[in-house]
């Protein structure tokens, strides 16, 4: 489902370049559970928008369900995005003036779901992650780990056939990192496709396939049983 | 070195009021390396936020090394913060136009030190963290955990006699985690006072004292063996 061949992300500070991902081939199946470890800097995040198709590669090829994405205009990108992927980004990324609810509620406008009905699917998203009493919350009157529920929640509601998440349990506890990572197993147990960054060795025993990344090119790339 | 006495943190909402926190008391004494503990939404940051003075309790007292931080009024906080405190934020609250150099060298002015000594400083506290190449770039330049990084090095960097860390590690891969942890440990070894959100059992072995906060409330406090 996901092509990357020979993928660079440069960037040029004055008469400096800086490769985030230095050369990236991948393979990624649907329905593969894939963790993306690596230190901090390593280009995680990097590889991720690129997967999200919220950046660009600057050199490489990167296709995705059968199309070039690099042939595809400014709309065609946010039709995929809108439709086919749900991104928990590393810090959150929440709309700042609408309430919990709202922002959960955002994905499935392009879904072309009627208000009422956003509504409830909203409503229930956030009472399965603990914040059936937050709905009305703007995100500065949440903690830190209720955003990124909220985040999570608005990745999870459209259902995408790939998710991406960027460490979805870093701020949370233990408990918490539980009952979000069911949420994630069950997605992956619907048909749909994951790939989460973590540092945390216990999340990525869910996955069945671990790439490590380091200096912006895939140090390894392991098959594992998901524990 | 710390006093809370039945301390309140108390938000209207509409014709509702929600208790962040509802009834802390607290005595944190010189040199204590305390952990604090507990579920998304208990009431953690709201509480470092009071300790740090960027936030004041709806009822109760805050005594902090001997004045009640109550009587003060906003220039005396600002002092008190900017010489006696070193915060790390859990969103990491760097100056977004300014390069990690320039964030780090901040503190260092209240404490009236000549801008080429700050600079020195300031870069080798990078060094430190393994930002000695990113010195220039400005946060959104910087991967999640480099602007972490940043952070913690601001925060140490005036050599305060209280750290607050709100989840200091949380971006962090295991090996970058136990640099900084080592940085802290440092701190702490000097003879200051350290208190750390976390939600990382590894994280809380340094300490040598764990509070739990449950909504708001103190829920245990046990001294432990730092390990
Ligand atoms: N401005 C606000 N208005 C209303 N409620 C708020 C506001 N700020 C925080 N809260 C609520 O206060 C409670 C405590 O928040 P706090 O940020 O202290 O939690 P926390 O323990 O740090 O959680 P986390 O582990 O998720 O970071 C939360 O339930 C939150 O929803
Ligand atoms: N706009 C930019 N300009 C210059 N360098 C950048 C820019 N954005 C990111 N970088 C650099 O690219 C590298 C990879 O960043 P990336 O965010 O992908 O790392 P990461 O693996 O997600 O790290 P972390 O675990 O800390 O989140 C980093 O070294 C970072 O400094
Ligand atoms: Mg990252
Ligand atoms: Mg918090």
């Amino acid at each position: 489902i996901i092509q990357l061949r020979d993928v660079y992300r440069t960037y040029l500070m004055g008469d400096q370049s800086l490769d985030a991902l230095a050369g990236v081939t991948l393979n990624i199946q649907r329905n593969e559970y894939v963790a993306v470890v690596g230190s901090s800097g390593s280009g995680k995040s990097t590889l991720m928008n690129i997967l999200g198709c919220l950046d660009r590669a600057s050199k490489g090829n990167y296709v995705l369900n059968g199309t070039d994405v690099g042939d595809m205009n400014e709309n065609e990108l946010a039709k995929v995005r809108n439709r086919q992927i749900g991104f928990v980004f590393q810090s959150f990324n929440l709309l700042g003036r609408a309430s919990a609810l709202k922002n959960v509620m955002q994905p499935l406008v392009y879904r072309g779901i009627p208000i009422a009905e956003r509504k409830e699917i909203a409503s229930e998203a956030l009472v399965k992650v603990g914040l059936g009493d937050r709905m009305d919350h703007l995100p500065n009157e949440l903690s830190g780990g209720q955003r990124q529920r909220v985040a999570i929640s608005r990745a999870l509601v459209g259902n995408p056939a790939i998710l991406l998440a960027d460490e979805p349990t870093g701020n949370l506890d233990s408990k918490t990192s539980r009952e979000i990572m069911h949420l994630i197993d069950e997605l992956h147990d619907q048909g749909q496709t994951i790939i989460m960054v973590t540092h945390e060795a216990d999340i990525a025993k869910h996955c069945n396939r671990v790439i490590s990344l380091e200096d912006g090119k895939v140090a390894s790339d392991v098959k594992q049983v998901k524990s």
